[in-house]
């Protein structure tokens, strides 16, 4: 993705529009829904907002036009220039205007209205084009066989959000301030090392390393690390999360913030969370767990609070009497207070602060001692 | 005989898009010379290969069938690179 020079962006998330005029080729309320879904493409990934205006000036100036339409742009009659959009700011920024001379149309044959508008609100809010082919961005027309199936690419999440960030985690928060507050924590350093970890959890072969609205993805296949903001996989996630584990056998990541949890497969947060940790047989005294890591072979996960843990029976989906235990009993070595653990060729690696412990189960010893960030090949 | 200025006045025509849209859309500026003595180099040429290189085509320099297909496709006014 790319942004415009001197990369301009909106002050303010609750932004105006205005449709202008209209094209004769569709109905009005047609042209309405169309630009209402494209305004909510964007909403669904920042923390803007767009209210409407039927008169008077608003953020986003909304026309239709052909040829010379006041702008030194002039269109180029049917085909070749759909339309063509300003980057944020006062005036002309911000507007986009459509070539009257296209054939709109909402479905797939001719040229879609929503697509478009998809496009070139992008440039209103100050994306400028991307040379990644499959993102809203890229500067050539591309029809869809079943327009369900459109989605913004990561990389239209990563370029828009680099601007205004994530959406705010519920519609009652309060609005992200105006520019003069931080979007959120500076971005992690990787080879910090005092770094330390929110949540480790193995995802399909990979291990993902939480911390504050990031996470990094390390490739245990192909050793490749990438960065990403937590928002652009699972929006609805949480950030600054408590810890995370995987269930190889169900395909699911599980994911813990205070007294919730979320359950993850691939890039889809399952229906029906978050849910209660009480619901897995916690007690109400216990308001969150610190990590967690689930055994793939014994079939058994580990929840760790404090100084003590419980252990939960995959197989009967409850957990097990005896518990909580001193985690200093039964993982000698391990004595001080746990922010991350996960499972990795038969080791338990537990996270505290800068320092990493390897543990070996079966020999019920700490075997390594290690930087948090090891992992990382800083 | 095929008219040979025929199918110089072809490839004028493409040459002349081209210039079009790179000054449309990659900053070629307007009176940037079409031919130069090697043919591998000069703005024009260098332009050609970043227009493919952005659109995700084959950079091969030239006015090949793909580069000329795609540049006849319908887009967005907005350039590709900062204006």
């Amino acid at each position: 993705f790319s942004t415009f020079l001197g990369t301009p962006k909106w002050r303010k998330t609750q932004l105006t529009y205005r449709i202008v005029n209209y094209t004769p080729d569709l109905p009005r309320d047609a042209v309405d829904s169309a630009i209402e879904r494209a305004l909510q493409i964007w909403e669904e990934v920042t923390p803007l907002t767009f209210s409407r205006m039927d008169e008077g000036e608003a953020d986003i100036m909304i026309s239709f036009a052909v040829r010379e339409h006041g702008d030194f742009s002039p269109f180029d009659g049917p085909g070749k220039v759909l339309a063509h959009a300003y980057p944020p700011g006062q005036g002309i920024y911000g507007d986009a205007h459509f070539d009257d001379d296209e054939q709109w149309t909402k479905e797939t044959a001719g040229t879609n209205l929503f697509l478009v508008a998809a496009h070139e609100l992008g440039h209103s809010l100050g994306l400028f084009h991307s040379a990644n082919t499959e993102a809203v961005m890229y500067p050539l027309y591309k029809s869809f066989t079943d327009l369900a199936q459109f989605r913004l690419s990561q990389d239209d999440v990563d370029g828009i959000q680099s601007l205004y960030g994530p959406p705010s985690a519920s519609p009652d928060d309060p609005l992200v301030p105006t520019e003069s507050a931080p979007l959120g924590p500076e971005t992690p350093a990787m080879c910090d090392p005092a770094l330390s970890f929110d949540a480790v959890s193995t995802l399909r072969g990979e291990v993902l390393f939480f911390k504050d609205r990031h996470f990094w993805r390390k490739s245990f296949r192909t050793h490749e690390l990438e960065f990403h903001l937590i928002s652009s996989f699972w929006p609805s996630l949480p950030s600054d999360m408590d810890a995370a584990y995987e269930v190889t056998s169900r395909d699911t990541v599980f994911i813990f913030k205070g007294n919730q949890f979320w359950g993850v497969r691939g890039g889809e947060v399952q229906a029906g969370y978050p849910r209660s940790i009480h619901t897995l047989g916690f007690p109400p005294t216990v308001k969150k767990i610190d990590a967690a890591i689930s055994d793939k072979d014994k079939k058994k996960t580990y929840f760790f609070v404090e100084d003590k843990y419980w252990r939960f029976d995959e197989k009967r989906q409850s957990m097990e009497p005896g518990f909580p235990r001193q985690i200093a009993e039964d993982f000698p070595g391990v004595d001080t207070k746990i922010d991350a653990a996960f499972e990795a060729f038969g080791f338990f690696y537990f996270f505290s602060g800068s320092s990493q412990l390897e543990f070996d189960p079966n020999a019920k010893k700490v075997t390594h001692i290690l930087k948090s960030n090891s992992w990382f090949n800083c | 005989a095929y008219p040979l200025d025929g199918a110089a006045r072809g490839e004028d025509t493409s040459m002349d898009l081209v210039q079009q849209y790179l000054e449309n859309y990659y900053n070629l500026p307007k009176d940037a010379k079409q031919f130069v003595r090697r043919k591998d180099s000069g703005p024009v040429v260098k332009k050609i290969r970043e227009m493919q290189k952005f659109l995700g085509l084959e950079v091969t320099g030239k006015l090949d069938s793909n580069t000329l297909k795609v540049i006849s496709k319908p887009r967005c006014g907005v350039p590709d690179v900062g204006h």
